[in-house]
């Protein structure tokens, strides 16, 4: 059986807001050590990777490991329901057939519940290797999904190339041209959170990417900052890291090539 | 335009 207590349903509404235009069902497995999500795109050129570890849960128990097939329309759903301060409980028994979520208000005045069909996916799941990249840029999510948003309108394809000193976000289009440059630096926003650009290069690099995947990917609500993870030729990985160790959603996502 | 890959070309199928 699982139960899992998340202390702000608001984390999994984010979370299903995020990929929910990338894959419309996929399996959610579930153990002693936390839950993980692994899925394509159908046209198999993205791969979202959802990991949650129970420490972050404020209560967390899977006492046998159960795989959870969700339709991400129907759980769509179910979390619109959900206050963003209310908590969340999901419960599901061994057979794997239905999952329960009930919210719950701050003050515990409101207790909703919705019981939610599970199915079986026949899912494809790929080995991702532990690769040491050539390029790590770490940067403010907000600033990512701006660059991302200005320049999805000048074209289909982002090249982004990076070198020390830099990183270089460009589109070429059929009229026009575009590119953002970023440079290391350190800002304090509006929370008085300090903002960084970190650029780490160990090879230049440069690659394209579908700019209508970058878009989908660039997500401010999800983490303050994002980790892009850069290599010729390879598929560049979008990384974001929950608070309070509660895990990581990450974007995998393939190439364009001559 | 640049041809799109899929991820099969780079990562194994567990």
């Amino acid at each position: 059986m699982l139960e899992g207590r998340l202390t702000h349903a608001s984390t999994l509404k984010k979370i299903v807001e995020a990929v929910k235009d990338v894959i419309s069902e996929a399996n959610f497995d579930c153990n002693d050590s936390g839950i993980t999500l692994q899925c394509m795109d159908s046209g198999h050129v993205a791969l979202v990777l959802l990991q949650l570890n129970s420490d972050g849960f404020e209560d967390y128990r899977c006492d046998r490991n159960i795989t959870l097939g969700i339709n991400f329309a129907a759980l769509t759903k179910v979390l619109k329901c959900a206050a963003n301060d209310d908590s969340l409980t999901l419960k599901a028994d061994d057979s794997g057939d239905r999952l329960n979520f009930v919210f719950e208000s701050q003050k515990g005045d409101r207790v909703s519940e919705f019981d939610m069909k599970l199915m079986t996916i026949d899912a494809e799941l790929l080995s991702i290797p532990d690769n040491d990249y050539d390029v790590t840029i770490k940067m403010s999510s907000a600033e990512f999904s701006r660059i991302c948003k200005d320049l999805a309108n000048f074209g289909e394809t982002m090249n982004i190339s990076a070198d020390k000193e830099s990183v270089r976000f460009g589109v070429e289009g059929d009229v026009s041209a575009a590119s953002v440059v970023l440079r290391p630096n350190e800002t304090i926003d509006e929370d008085e959170k300090i903002v960084s650009t970190s650029i780490m290069v160990k090879k230049e690099t440069n690659v394209n990417l579908s700019m209508k995947f970058l878009k989908t990917f660039a997500n401010s609500s999800l983490a303050g900052s994002v980790t892009l993870e850069l290599q010729d030729d390879i598929p560049c990985l979008i990384k974001y890291v929950f608070p309070n160790d509660l895990g990581v959603l990450c974007f995998y996502l393939a190439p364009k090539g001559d | 335009g640049l041809a799109q890959t899929q991820l099969v070309n780079f990562f194994k199928i567990q």
